[in-house]
């Protein structure tokens, strides 16, 4: 079975999709085998990965349970990296999985579907609180916190962490929260500031890796490219590569 | 009858919340009579002005026609500002409303209803394509969609303009779009860039006042204070009174 790191924050614009397609194309450069699934019908998680064409089929045809994840999923320009791309109708799916049965787990279903092979499956998920991050969440087996260390974002946080916990307690008791990603974090006073606060706040449960503010990861998008290939050697880059082998670390000693 | 002014952009984190509490404080300011109504269960935009214990009654009440906008809005600390808050409800607003009748006219017709009293009513939006924007923009007399000049949020751009003109042709045919307002643009040639990119695509449609990158309106929202009140004097805040003043002119010609 897969493992799966699901990354979420109702919060928006804070670096999810950024997360999502670097942490997926860091995991598939050390060998494994991934799928990252965009559940935001903004797709930028898709668009990230250089698949410029609307899919005809893909993550809301998972979530609807009209496909297979081995169906809709489709290779990237990265070796041992598919994506299950997201389309427009994913923004109509709270009010389609709220008329159907068993809304919560269809990601989970369709992951258990997924051929042997994958080893991990990387989610996006849109700046909400509904049931695509719900989905994301109950299929997971880490999740994601990104936080920038602005004011905004923080006071969110505490909502995102209390809302993770009551899917754990009554929806996926195998979730585990990999911990509170710092992202844009810049050297300015505000920001360490901020990030200060939001240690002494959560402590433990933020994460040593910390991405910094870097120009270069808006640069990377404009050519939809993924920093960590824009730019190997930037410290965001460095960043998200240690971000994938933590994760990979800590998938092993579970 | 109040004009409505409503800040839409289904991207995350580009500076809808900073735009609408900043533009609402700057029409008081002026002596207009304003509310502020909420639709983000996030409710950044709450806290935004000050109001830090959640209200018992708000825009959820609002929107299922449980209560009526004088009972539901709260004066603020800025004279002539109200607001109607927002609660955690609201990210169940979309099952709720799917429902119901008349599901997207609930804020056109609570505005309705307003005293006399009231000139400007400003709506902040949370970053999706749902029910919740949907009433925002069906209320509205002018959509203000903030921007910020990165490719990630221009490519949501063209998706928003239509999703608009929809609403306009089947649902609201005096919605104009006051146009497309560039928040948060750095003097960096990446931004400057972009602000290019956008302007040569959309042209008349890109407002001239251009909200700059200002690390005082982070610490402002540290203070729970909007910009143009904690720095009065600072570039951002002198753009968003432009705005205001904008909006009032545009309003008058109308
Ligand atoms: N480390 C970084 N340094 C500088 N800019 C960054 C960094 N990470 C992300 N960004 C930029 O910040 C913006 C927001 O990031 P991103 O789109 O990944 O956030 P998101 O949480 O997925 O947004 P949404 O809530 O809309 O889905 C993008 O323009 C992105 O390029
Ligand atoms: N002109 C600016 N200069 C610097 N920072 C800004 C500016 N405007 C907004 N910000 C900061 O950027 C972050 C995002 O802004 P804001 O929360 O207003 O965006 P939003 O679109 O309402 O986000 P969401 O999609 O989550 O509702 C906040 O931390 C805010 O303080
Ligand atoms: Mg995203
Ligand atoms: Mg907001």
């Amino acid at each position: 079975r897969p493992t799966v790191v699901t990354i979420f924050n109702q919060k928006g614009g804070i670096g999810k999709t950024t997360t999502a397609v670097n942490l997926s194309v860091c995991l598939a450069a050390l060998g494994h085998t991934v799928v990252l699934v965009d559940l935001d019908s903004q797709s930028n998680a898709t668009t990230g990965l250089g698949i410029v064409a609307p899919p005809t089929r893909g993550a809301y045809e998972l979530i609807a349970g009209t496909a297979t994840l081995a169906e809709v999923r489709s290779p990237t320009a990265f070796p041992n990296l598919y994506v299950c791309g997201a389309t427009d109708e994913l923004a109509g799916a709270d009010i389609e999985l709220a008329l159907d049965s068993d809304p919560q787990h269809r990601l989970a279903q369709a992951v258990k579907g997924l051929p042997g092979d994958v080893d991990f499956v990387v989610v996006d998920c849109p700046p909400a609180l509904g049931m695509l991050p719900v989905n994301g969440l109950v299929a997971c087996d880490w999740a994601i916190l990104p936080v920038t260390p602005e004011p905004m974002a923080r006071d969110g946080l505490a909502k995102a962490w209390r809302h993770i916990q009551r899917i754990r307690t009554n929806l996926n008791r195998h979730l585990e929260v990999a911990g509170i990603l710092l992202t844009m974090t810049g050297p300015d006073p505000l920001h360490t500031a901020m990030a200060e606060t939001i240690r002494a706040e959560f402590g433990q449960r933020v994460l040593p890796v910390v991405i910094p503010y870097d120009p270069v990861v808006v640069e990377a998008s404009s050519h939809d490219r993924p920093v960590v290939v824009h730019a190997p050697d930037s410290a965001a880059a460095r960043a998200y590569v240690d971000l994938a082998g933590m994760i990979v670390a800590r998938t092993h000693a579970r």
